[in-house]
């Protein structure tokens, strides 16, 4: 049977299954826990039981409707600036592998979340403008022709975490595709100095993440029946 | 496992006390949060005239009625859970993923004869 041939007893088997697992999972890499799951996790244990089960299909910390919530890492990889302009200071693919998405699941919610250490760099200066853009891209990077960015964001201020909602982008509601490519690209502009040398802001970026709140199977069921 | 029933543990059906460790299974390296959690389970008789007051419904009644006059040919309404509560379990999934699952019907609250 399937569950011999992959060690498990077949109770294993069974009982990752009602838990909507394929098979059990074995952490190569495991990231650190964001604190916005540690928190939405310690507030539903403190939560009475009725209650828990009145918000088992709701995420309050992030105020929308979902039973489960991943935060996926960023497969990306930098590409070459390649811009005539000489004022692009980062340009990288993100890549979210969503296949952990099961059929059923609907999106409620993306947010990005760009990092940086925020230690190593203290601009931009007086006069000095971040520029960010995202764009749809395919897998290998190249951006959607004739498509404009996502967002497009403006700094002045740079901040450690920087978060973008993309629920619009990615059509909350329905069903996210297998895999999310993006294009980042980062640029100064203004102040004095070369453009290169405004780049600090690049050379502190430091990672990024897909959170997707979803509503699983179970939560359609319990909308039906209401 | 089971901790040790208590030294009269009462013969009605009831919720009884079982806490499912997760590195009792071997799933420690991959679930985050909890390290284990109160599940409980049913257990206990659903007796003549008792069964009214545990959390019965009429026709369990009226099975242990029958079967208090026929225990042969009837047999006791089952002692169940009636009510359950959700929890949330942290873990990586077969992505490296960080997430968080809300999982229904995990904890027995209440038992009753059905």
């Amino acid at each position: 049977s399937p569950a011999a041939a992959s060690g498990l007893s077949p109770q294993e088997s069974a009982l990752l299954r009602s838990l909507g697992l394929s098979h059990k999972p074995s952490p190569k890499s495991p990231a650190p826990v964001p604190p916005v799951l540690w928190r939405i996790f310690h507030k539903r244990r403190t939560l009475p039981g009725p209650q828990a089960e009145l918000e088992s299909c709701r995420v309050e910390e992030l105020n929308v409707p979902g039973s489960i919530v991943r935060v996926f890492a960023d497969q990306g990889r930098f590409l070459p600036e390649g811009q005539p302009q000489g004022r692009l200071c980062l340009r990288k693919l993100l890549f979210f592998n969503l296949s952990a998405l099961e059929e059923g699941e609907r999106l409620t919610m993306a947010q990005l979340e760009l990092r940086f250490h925020h230690s190593s760099y203290h601009g931009p200066s007086p006069g000095q403008v971040l520029e960010l853009r995202l764009y749809r891209a395919s897998p290998r990077g190249l951006p959607r022709p004739g498509r404009g960015p996502l967002l497009e964001r403006s700094f002045v201020q740079l901040r450690k975490s920087l978060l973008f909602d993309l629920s619009a982008a990615l059509k909350a509601g329905e069903a996210p595709a297998r895999n999310l490519a993006l294009l980042l690209e980062i640029s100064a502009s203004g102040g004095p100095g070369s453009p290169r040398s405004l780049c600090g802001a690049s050379d502190a970026f430091a990672a990024t993440s897909l959170l997707l709140v979803t509503l699983g199977r179970q939560c359609g069921a319990a909308r039906s029946r209401r | 496992s089971a901790p040790s029933p208590p030294v009269t543990p009462s013969p009605l059906c009831k919720p009884r006390r079982l806490y499912i460790s997760f590195s009792d299974v071997g799933w420690e390296n991959w679930i985050i949060a909890p390290q284990g959690y109160l599940a409980n389970y049913c257990g206990g008789e659903c007796p003549f005239p008792l069964a009214a007051e545990l959390n019965s419904t009429n026709h369990a009644v009226l099975q242990t009625m029958v079967h208090s006059l026929d225990p042969q040919g009837t047999p006791q309404p089952c002692c169940v859970p009636v009510r359950l509560s959700p929890i949330s379990i942290l873990y990586y999934d077969n992505s490296d993923n960080v997430v968080l699952r809300h999982y229904e019907d995990m904890v027995v609250d209440e038992c009753g004869c059905r």
